[in-house]
């Protein structure tokens, strides 16, 4: 369905907005390693069901993507465009986000299976990833349009997916509940930034907190 | 209601 398709397409646009900002510039100033950590534990406990469940082919393939585009962020933010300013803004105690996602998939998870517990965590943890990098743009105050752009195009995806469950459960009566609840936490957390990127950012105003 | 087992999504 159409929110399904733009959600995904507004995933794999957030990723390539990230990949062109840094190429380009050559600088990851501004961006939370910590985050992109955090996806790379999301995108590989989430898609390594991959290498025992077939889906579609465009299934695999977004998830080779994910895995492997995430991966490749993290190689360049630690060895090719070291920032160790950025590094030092970069606090976020993201243990407390493992360790609280990791608790939680191990009593809301669908089974109680090693492939469920990991889908759950992926979910949990999906949901608070964005936290280190919305706490660094809190404490610099400001930050460049591009990162406002992949921060907006990644939270637009698991908004959009949310549209997407309601027309699955009427249309195919699937319904989701942690993905959904999930999803709905990681929209709330977003909001704020929604609000300012909207206010801001889309009528040519710099990204700057009030 | 089905729950969703079968993981079809990103």
């Amino acid at each position: 369905n159409i929110f399904r398709a733009a959600g995904d397409l507004s995933h794999l646009i957030s990723i390539l907005i990230l990949l062109n900002t840094i190429q380009k510039s050559r600088s990851i100033a501004g961006i939370s390693l910590k985050t992109q950590i955090l996806y790379v534990l999301v995108f590989l406990t989430r898609y390594l069901d991959l290498t025992y469940r077939y889906v579609s082919i465009y299934n695999t393939l977004m998830k080779l993507f994910f895995i492997s585009s995430s991966i490749y962020i993290v190689y360049l933010m630690i060895y090719k465009f070291k920032n160790t300013e950025t590094e030092q803004i970069d606090t976020f105690p993201i243990e407390y986000l493992i360790g609280g996602s990791f608790i939680l998939s191990l009593i809301f998870n669908y089974k109680f299976q090693f492939g469920e517990i990991l889908w759950s965590f992926s979910l949990w943890l999906e949901s608070v990833a964005i936290l280190p990098q919305l706490f660094m743009l809190q404490r610099t105050g400001e930050a460049r349009t591009l990162t406002t752009h992949y921060i907006f195009a990644l939270g637009a995806y698991r908004t959009l997916y949310i549209p997407n469950w309601i027309f699955r459960w009427i249309s195919e009566g699937r319904v989701d509940y942690l993905a959904i609840f999930t999803g709905i936490v990681q929209t709330i957390i977003y909001s704020d930034f929604f609000y300012i990127y909207y206010h801001r950012v889309l009528k040519g105003f710099k990204f700057e907190l009030p | 209601t089905k729950q969703a087992l079968e993981h079809d999504e990103l």
